[in-house]
């Protein structure tokens, strides 16, 4: 017998909230004095780190580790910063001023102009305000996260039906969430996706910043952020 | 893929917690 549709998109939901990573903590070295290059590698790291976390997580998608190899690594490479972002965003849902990078680094306006980041602060923000008037659920973070991934505009991909399929079966699961949970608002999975394109902008113009930083040379990065960030030219 | 070596490398590694 198999599970009927709607209880097989319900499990992707479960999936993909057991997937959920353990947190990560910034861990700002406390030897060094405060400055924007010691912020700006606090976060380098921060996300090299997370990155590695992000990978092992999109093994656990239903479908990615289907995908040729070569795809998967196209999908990481065009999605990792809006990854990243999304999870800045949901950890930031609950307060009114600030950025959660981590759950001990968080970052009000002030400390973004000190370290260069006021622009990013705000376009961030807006991304922020955005989730939070929709009062973004932990399910539908989680699959906005995996259909952020399964990007069929991504470039380099070799076959691009067995990613629709993909971007199909978790869009599916979002309105079957959607129907059961929020069935009072019919237009929530929509509203939903249409964040999409602001979160592509946001993370375009924070891996031009880096990239700018890194011309600049003075915060050290490690080797799979920049790996990354070289990826996205 | 020589450009991306850990990226590939973290794809055709086991679970995360092996890393």
């Amino acid at each position: 017998i198999h599970p009927s549709p709607k209880k097989a998109y319900t499990k992707i939901v479960s999936n993909l909230l057991l997937a959920e990573p353990e947190k990560i903590y910034a861990m700002p070295d406390p030897t060094v004095p405060d400055s924007d290059i010691k912020t700006l590698t606090t976060l380098c790291d921060l996300a090299d780190r997370e990155l590695v976390v992000i990978i092992g997580w999109a093994k656990h998608i239903p479908g990615f580790s289907s995908l040729s190899l070569g795809d998967q690594m196209s999908l990481l490479q065009g999605a990792w910063m809006e990854i990243l972002l999304l999870g800045v965003v949901f950890r930031s849902l609950p307060y009114q001023e600030g950025l959660v990078y981590a759950e001990d680094y968080i970052m009000d306006e002030v400390q973004s102009r000190m370290s260069g980041l006021r622009d990013l602060y705000l376009c961030i923000l807006q991304l922020v305000q955005r989730y939070r008037k929709l009062h973004m659920d932990k399910e539908e973070y989680v699959t906005l996260k995996a259909l952020a991934l399964a990007n069929s505009d991504a470039v380099h991909i070799e076959d691009i039906q067995s990613i629709q399929k993909l971007q199909d079966v978790l869009q599916e699961a979002l309105q079957e969430h959607e129907s059961s949970q929020h069935w009072e608002e019919p237009q929530r999975a929509g509203q939903l996706l249409l964040t999409l394109p602001l979160l592509r902008q946001t993370a375009s113009r924070v891996v031009q910043h880096f990239h700018a930083i890194r011309a600049q040379g003075r915060v050290p990065m490690h080797k799979l952020f920049l790996e990354m960030l070289e990826a996205k030219v | 893929t020589e450009r991306h070596k850990i990226l590939h490398r973290l794809l055709q590694e086991g679970s995360p917690s092996d890393i």
